[in-house]
This record gives structure tokens, sequence and C-alpha cells, in this order.
């Protein structure tokens, strides 16, 4: 049974790509065949990825204009992990798309056919909680909210949360909310750790116990086109995600 | 004559809105009579300012739809310092107003009648490249490109410039590139160096002397509803946003 999940908060900047990038690195490495699905039109995960966004043939919106097959639009980035590219195209392309009666199943609808083969679908959601984060969460079965333990990404919280609601009840009842992983985390200072009180208060079964840690070589890695596992493996990034990951599957295998 | 800022770049977290605040916070203090502009419906720049961006009655919104007038939806946070707020119903209405044919111009048109009493105007833009940063850029005299010295912030770049020509040239034919401010700096990391080097390198001009460094008490100010000058007056953050302000008001008085 394909697990489709979003990695999603509209605040920006949060590490949502960052996120979504090395967790799916760590599952193909685990055997896994997983799908990333890059849904925001800025085509950041595309690009960590190593591609140029701005240079591909076809992308996601090809899907959705019905001008492309799922197979054509698909990168084979590895053996384990394949991509479904997006690029500044598909912003240009918005406000049509929006007036479409299909509007908010356009990647549900895009995706049936073709992804019982991989085990994982994860979706990077743009900052915002539009059309696009919308679709993301019409289509996945769990997200996973995504937040640096600060004030201003934390207000983020409640509206996102009201948007999970409505599309639970208005477009996808099988949507479940998986957890919060916190992530740009440096706890020697005190605001971090009073956010991370103000979470745990209030969200405590959805937090999960691994976090991330500042580190740069996470943003080195985005620099060469890789995953953390493939730019630096023993880093605390690497050792980070690793921990995040095996609790993600583990919490899987238990729903 | 009254000037019109916008801090824009599209990638998300990149500290527009801590950018935005605080610039307009030392402003104040100088004794110019500053109006902040909140064009993201996440309403981060009014909550950093301590409202409670969801109760509020008015907002730009209603300016937009023409319900109210700006004396009625400006909020006069301090003597030299008033906010034209924002909030969520903003982005619930963003495809109607997609739909207008004065949609490039109703931040410009809302402003028109009332402004001349401010000799700033300084606008916080959203993490994307749709209509309301497009109507920012359509309204300012200069925008100032806020950015991260890291990979993902850089690759936002270009597309920005070419957004830029492009409302340069159909909508606002004043707009000026202003500069390229970087904040939430540690410079001790070779990664943002050589981002760094790739910056001086590519607009030579343009790059500011003045750097923001990371510094918690940004954070903490969010939290406290405050600028940095009103929460941490001696704080590196507030050195660092002084020392910006000032080359920014030279600048300007230079044009
Ligand atoms: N744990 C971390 N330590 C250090 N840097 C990080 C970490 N996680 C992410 N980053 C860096 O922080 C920046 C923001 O992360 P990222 O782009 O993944 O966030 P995002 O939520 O996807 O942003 P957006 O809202 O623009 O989509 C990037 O430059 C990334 O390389
Ligand atoms: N120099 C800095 N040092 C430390 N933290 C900072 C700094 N500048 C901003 N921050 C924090 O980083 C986060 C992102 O900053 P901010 O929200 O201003 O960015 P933004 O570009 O406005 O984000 P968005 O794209 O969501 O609008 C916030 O939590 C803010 O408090
Ligand atoms: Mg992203
Ligand atoms: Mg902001």
């Amino acid at each position: 049974m394909t697990k489709i999940v979003s990695f999603i908060i509209q605040k920006g900047g949060c590490g949502k790509t960052t996120t979504t990038v090395n967790t799916a690195g760590y599952l193909s490495l685990q055997g896994f065949k997983v799908l990333c699905v890059d849904m925001d039109p800025q085509g950041n995960m595309t690009q960590h990825f190593g591609y140029d966004s701005e240079m591909l043939d076809a992308t996601i919106l090809d899907l959705f204009n019905k001008k492309r097959t799922l197979d054509e639009v698909i990168l084979h980035r590895d053996q384990n992990l394949h991509l479904l590219p997006n690029n500044l195209r598909t912003a240009g392309a918005e406000s049509e798309l929006q007036k479409r009666p299909d509007r908010d199943y356009l990647l549900r609808d895009s995706l049936l056919t073709g992804i019982s083969s991989y085990d994982y679908v994860l979706i990077d959601c743009p900052p915002t909680l539009g059309l696009f984060s919308v679709n993301a969460l019409a289509t996945s079965g769990e997200f996973v909210l995504v937040v640096s333990p600060e004030f201003l990404p934390m207000k983020a919280i409640k509206p996102l949360y009201e948007t999970f609601r409505t599309v639970k009840y208005q477009l996808n009842h099988t949507l479940q909310f998986n957890g919060i992983m916190m992530t740009m985390c440096d706890f020697r200072t005190r605001h971090s750790q009073e956010v991370l009180e103000i979470l745990k208060r209030n969200f405590p079964q959805k937090l999960y116990h691994a976090f991330i840690r500042n580190n740069v070589s996470l943003k080195e890695a985005a620099a060469y086109g890789q995953t953390i596992f493939e730019y630096s493996p023993q880093s605390l990034g690497a050792f980070d995600y690793q921990n995040f990951a095996e609790e993600f599957i583990r919490d899987h295998h238990k729903n």
C-alpha cells in the first residue's frame, strides 16, 4: 500500500524541502521505492536533487494539463528515487488552473494511474496555503508539519490546522495529521526551548522525538545537488535525518 | 518626496519581515514618518508589530475592495510608525482579485490619496512572485533584495530579476533595484563565504556593505511584538540593523 505524505507549513524557510529530500534519500537507501513530488513552482526540491529546474522539458504542469503522461514527466534520479519535477512555468499557470472544476484534485488525478509501484510518495509543499498545498493535502494519506522552533513559524500552525480540517471534511476524508518535526534547532537558546515547551504542551502526541539540529552540511548538500547521505554521510545532518527517518518508518508501520 | 521601497525575495524565510520591521523601527526613531505595508496574507509583519492579525476588523483587503478608506485601515503603532495590516482573509480573496482589470495596481491605487505625509513607505512581500509581490513592485520606487547567504535562496535571484524587468517595462517605469542586503549571516562557514563571493562578483555595485548576523534576539523581538530597538537596543541585532538602516538612508539621499 503506497503511503502518500506531504511535508508542509506555509511559513517560509522552515526546512520543508531539506526534510523531504533527505527523508526520501534515507528511505531509498533502505530499499524503499520513493517518488518525490515537487509541488513548489520555485522548484527547490528539483534543484536540491541536482536538476536545473528551468531547463526541464516537462514538469508537473504538463501532467496537470494532460499534455504528458506520468512516465514522460518522472525523472529517474536513482534506482529507488524518482522525482516529479517543477519549475516557474507552473506559477505562471496558477490562475488558469484555479478556474478548473477539478482544480482541487489536479495532483490526485495525475497520480491515480501510476504510483502503485512506489512504497512512498513524498510531497514538498510551497510556502503558501493556496492551490498547490491544497492539492498536496487532498492527495495525501497524511502530512508532517515541519517547523523551526521560532515564534513566527509557530504562528503558522493554527491556520494550517484549520486548512487540514477543511480539506479533511471537504476533499479527503482519509487525511491524517502524522506529526510535527522540528528542524533548524539550536536548543542552547531560551527562545527555542520556550517554543519547544509550547509545542510539547499543545501537541503531546504529535511531536517527533527526533529533531534536526542546525548543521551547515545540510546547506552545502543542496548546493551540490545531493542528499545529505550522498554529500556527507558522517555529518550531524545525516545522523539527525537518519534518526527522523527511522521514527517516520516505525510510525508508518505502526499505523 | 515619499520613498516607497519593497523588501522582497520569493524564497521563504530569508528575513524579509524582520528586515522591514527593524528598518522601519530605526527610521521612525530618527524622526522619519514611516508607513509599513504588510503585503503577505500570513500577516507576519502585523504580528511582529504586536497585533493579533486574525482579530483585526479591517485590513488591506478592505482597501482593495474599496470597503474602507486608508485612514480607516491604518493602525497607528507609534507616533512615527503606522501600519497597513494584513491577514489570511486576503489569501482567500486572491483568486477573485486576480480577475480584476486593475489587479496589478490594487496597492498603488489604494495608496494614491494618502501617503504624502510619510517620508518612507516600506512594503514587506510574501514568499511568492504572484499578485501581491507584483503589486508591491508596481507601487515601489525601488526594491531591496533580502537574502541569506545560502544556495537555495541564491537560486531565487535570477527569477526575481526577471520579474523586476517585466514589472519595470510593463507596469512601473520608475522602479529601481536599490540593492542586496544579506541577513542571517554566519561567515564562519565556507558555504556562506562562497555565496558572498558569488554575490560580490555578480552584483558588485548592489551589495550593501552592512549585513545582519545571526542573532537570537531578533527572533525574540518578534515574539514580544517589538522591533529590535524596543526589545534589546544593545544587542548585536540592533547594532546590525542600525548599520544597515544608516546605509539605506545615505543611499536614498544620494539618489
Ligand atoms: N537543519 C538545518 N541546518 C542548517 N540549514 C538548514 C537546515 N535545514 C534547512 N536548512 C537551510 O535553510 C534554508 C531553508 O530551508 P528549506 O529551503 O529546506 O526550507 P523550506 O521550508 O523548504 O523553504 P520554502 O518555504 O522557501 O520552501 C535552506 O537554505 C536550507 O539549506
Ligand atoms: N538575523 C537573524 N538572526 C536570527 N534569526 C533571524 C534573523 N533574521 C530573521 N530571523 C528569524 O528567522 C525566521 C525567518 O525570518 P523572517 O520571517 O523575517 O523571513 P521572511 O523572509 O519574512 O519569511 P517568509 O518568506 O515566510 O515571509 C524568523 O523566525 C525570524 O525571527
Ligand atoms: Mg521549500
Ligand atoms: Mg515574511
